[in-house]
């Protein structure tokens, strides 16, 4: 379902280069579950935005679900990012003047729901992560995990196919981290959603079947776990 | 060097109450390296930003190194904050629109330092943490874990006695957790600075002597590492 072909992603800051991404061969079919790993700056999150269509490579090709999406236009990525793809920021992203179900009914707007299927989705979707008590805060009367989760059930609430979270658990303690995990496992097994998720965290990357390794923008290994 | 007694932290939403803290009582030596664990939620970032002097308690009281803080004014509030306490926030709460170099400076430019000084200080902290190569770039051209290093250099930078840090490795691969810990370690053994860590990572509160557990408002254990 991903395919990304020698992709490169250079920033460029008045005349310094950062070259992030240094050549990324990968290839992730339907249904798997990958952890994603690696050391602060080697390039995970500019990996996640290109595959989450939310920013064009240098160099190189993207293909979701076997189309090319680097040359497609914004207005053609807007529509994949709501239909089909999940994303959960490193940063959350929440939008601050809204409360938490309003930010998780926020994707159903573009999809012709109606306001009170938008509102019980969102509800179902919310008590999910553990948040049911919180609907009514906005993010800045929510603790750090709760925004986090927040994001988690936003990135939800579509049913999309591909999920990417970006270190969706760093801010959730131990219990938490499980019960979310265990959600992404579930989703994974019984609906056949393509889970990526990015981790620093060996316990999380353990509820995933393969384990992808970056260092300095290049993927150093690629290792499945034994099928038991 | 802390000693709350007492403390409560009720948040009001219209006609709706959030009780944070019900009825906090601790109290923390000069150099002591504390851990401050428990479930998202639990009420550990409030109780940090009352000790950090950014937040008023409902009731009960707060002494900083002996005196009532609680009842102080804000600019009072302001004068500890930047000459006494280092804050490392969970979401860090970086000016996006400066330099990580600048972000860092800050913090001096209320104590008199000249702009050289400044700049060097400044170097020194940020290559300490380990972003000397990334000085120019503005919080959006970081990663998330080196966003979360410049918070922590921002919080050394003016020397403080007393270092908060809420969750500072949540975004850090283990390496770079180890060397956080480590510098903290060090600043707390051979400078005698008070540290108090927030984590969800038992391999983080490790690093302490003395771990501390809340839930639901309340601490409910509060143990020291045997002497070793
Ligand atoms: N401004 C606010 N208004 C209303 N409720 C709030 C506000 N800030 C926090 N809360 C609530 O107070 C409780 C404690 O929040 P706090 O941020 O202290 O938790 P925490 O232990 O730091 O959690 P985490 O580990 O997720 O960061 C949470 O249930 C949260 O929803
Ligand atoms: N907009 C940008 N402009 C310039 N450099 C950037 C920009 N965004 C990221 N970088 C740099 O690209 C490198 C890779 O960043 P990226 O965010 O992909 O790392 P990461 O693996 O997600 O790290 P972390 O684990 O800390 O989140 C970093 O060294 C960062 O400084
Ligand atoms: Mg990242
Ligand atoms: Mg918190």
């Amino acid at each position: 379902v991903i395919r990304v072909e020698d992709l490169y992603k250079t920033y460029r800051m008045g005349d310094i280069e950062v070259p992030a991404l240094r050549g990324i061969n990968l290839k992730i079919d339907r249904g798997e579950f990958v952890a994603v790993m690696g050391s602060s700056g080697s390039g995970k999150s500019t990996f996640m935005n290109i595959v989450g269509c939310l920013d064009r490579p240098s160099r190189g090709k993207y293909f979701l679900e076997g189309e090319e999406v680097g040359s497609l236009s914004r207005d053609q990525w807007a529509h994949i990012r709501n239909k089909r793809i999940g994303f959960v920021f490193q940063g959350f992203n929440l939008l601050s003047r809204t409360t938490a179900l309003e930010n998780v009914e926020l994707p159903m707007m573009y999809n012709g729901f109606a306001g009170k299927q938008r509102h019980n989705r969102a509800v179902e979707v919310l008590s999910l992560v553990g948040l049911g008590e919180r609907l009514d805060h906005a993010p800045n009367q929510l603790s750090g995990g709760q925004q986090q989760r927040v994001a988690i059930a936003r990135a939800l609430v579509n049913g999309p196919s591909l999920v990417l979270a970006d270190e969706p658990t760093g801010n959730l303690d131990s219990a938490t981290s499980a019960d979310i995990m265990t959600l992404f496992q579930r989703l994974n097994s019984a609906q056949g959603i393509t889970m990526v998720v990015v981790t620093h965290e060996s316990d999380i990357a353990n509820y995933a079947q393969r384990r992808v390794m970056f260092r300095d923008g290049v993927i150093v290994s690629d290792e499945r776990k034994d099928a038991s």
